[in-house]
C-alpha cells in the first residue's frame, strides 16, 4: 500500500478585510480540522480518494463559515445558485451540477451525476430534479441563507447605488 | 468556495469543489467550480487539483488541467506547476486565486496570491496542518 495524503481549502481572499470575530475565526479553523479528520478517517482506513474528498467537502458545505452549501453567497436576485464537481483520477470520469437551488449537498449530486454517467454537467432545475429522483436530500433555498449573507447582499446593493462597489469589503463581495 | 484533493493507498487521486459563487453574482452565472478541467481536475499518476478565486479566469486558463499538463508533459514538480499559474501568471494581473493540489507521491501544494486562504492538509506521515493567513 502506498502513501495517502489529503488537502483542503475553504476559499481565499483579502483576509484582513473579513469582518470575522475571533470566535468566528476559531470556529472556521475547527471546521477545517473537522473536514480534514473526516477525509483522513476514510483514507487511513484504506478507503478511496473519491470518498475522502466528498466527505471533506460535505463538512465544509454544512458549515456556515464557508461559501458553499449552508452559508453560501446570494446572487443578485437574492437567492442561492450552487455549483459543485468531483473527478475520479483513476477512471478519468467526472460529474458536476451548476445553478442548483435545492440540493442540500451539491457535491453528492455531482458524485451521482458522475457515477450514473449519463452526463458530466447538469444545470438548474434539472440538477435539482435529478438529485431528488436519485434520493438525495433537497431543501428550500432559504436553508442555505445566513444573516451574514443577507447583510452582505444588502451592503453590495447599497454600494451599487452609491457607485462604491470597488470599495466593498471582502466579506461583502465573497464572504 | 471549498475543495479537497486526495491520494489513497491504492494510488488513486480525486478532486472535489463546491461553491456558492460570489455575493451579488448575476443570475445564471456559472463559475469554474463545476467545470471539470478548470476548478477541479484529477488524473492518476499525475495530480489532483481544486481551485478557488476569480472563477472566470480559472475557466479561461483551464487551470486544473493546466497544472496537470505541466506536471505530466513538462516534468515540473507540483509546487512549480501550481505556482507558475497562481503566482507567476495570475498575481501580476491582480487575479486573486489559490488552489490545493496533491500528486501521485503525496506531495501537497497550496499556493495562493491573496492575503490568505482557508486551508489544511494531512501529510503522508499523518501530520495535520490548518491555516488561514500567511
Amino acid at each position: 500500500m502506498g502513501p495517502v495524503a489529503l488537502a483542503i481549502h475553504g476559499g481565499c481572499g483579502v483576509m484582513a478585510k473579513l469582518d470575522l470575530s475571533e470566535e468566528e475565526w476559531a470556529a472556521a479553523r475547527v471546521d477545517l480540522r473537522r473536514s480534514l479528520e473526516a477525509g483522513w478517517a476514510i483514507l487511513s482506513a484504506g478507503g478511496s480518494a473519491l470518498d475522502a474528498v466528498q466527505v471533506a467537502v460535505i463538512v465544509m458545505e454544512d458549515s456556515p463559515h464557508f461559501n458553499a452549501g449552508y452559508g453560501a453567497a446570494l446572487n443578485a436576485a437574492g437567492y442561492h445558485e450552487l455549483d459543485a464537481s468531483i473527478m475520479d483520477g483513476q477512471t478519468q470520469t467526472g460529474g458536476a451540477v451548476a445553478g442548483s437551488r435545492h440540493i442540500r449537498n451539491p457535491i453528492r449530486a455531482a458524485r451521482l451525476v458522475m457515477e450514473r454517467g449519463e452526463a458530466v454537467l447538469l444545470a438548474g432545475h434539472a440538477a435539482d430534479d435529478y438529485a431528488k429522483a436519485g434520493g438525495l436530500e433537497v431543501v428550500p433555498n432559504s436553508h442555505f441563507t445566513t444573516e451574514r449573507r443577507v447583510k452582505a447582499l444588502a451592503a453590495m446593493k447599497e454600494h451599487e447605488k452609491q457607485g462604491t462597489a470597488a470599495k466593498a469589503s471582502e466579506s461583502e463581495k465573497h464572504g | 468556495t471549498v475543495g479537497a484533493v486526495a491520494l489513497d493507498a491504492a494510488g488513486h487521486l480525486a478532486a472535489a469543489t463546491s461553491t456558492g459563487g460570489y455575493n451579488n453574482k448575476p443570475e445564471g452565472r456559472v463559475g469554474d467550480s463545476p467545470i471539470i478541467g478548470a476548478g477541479t481536475y484529477a488524473r492518476d499518476g499525475v495530480c489532483a487539483v481544486s481551485g478557488t478565486g476569480k472563477g472566470e479566469f480559472f475557466i479561461l486558463h483551464a487551470v486544473g488541467h493546466e497544472v496537470a499538463s505541466r506536471v505530466a508533459y513538462l516534468g515540473e514538480s507540483l509546487e512549480q506547476a501550481s505556482s507558475k499559474i497562481i503566482i507567476d501568471e495570475f498575481q501580476p494581473r491582480s487575479i486573486g486565486a489559490g488552489l490545493v493540489a496533491v500528486d501521485a507521491k503525496g506531495n501537497i501544494a497550496a499556493p495562493y496570491n491573496t492575503d490568505g486562504m482557508f486551508r489544511g492538509w494531512v501529510t503522508p506521515e499523518g501530520k495535520f496542518f490548518v491555516g488561514t493567513h500567511d
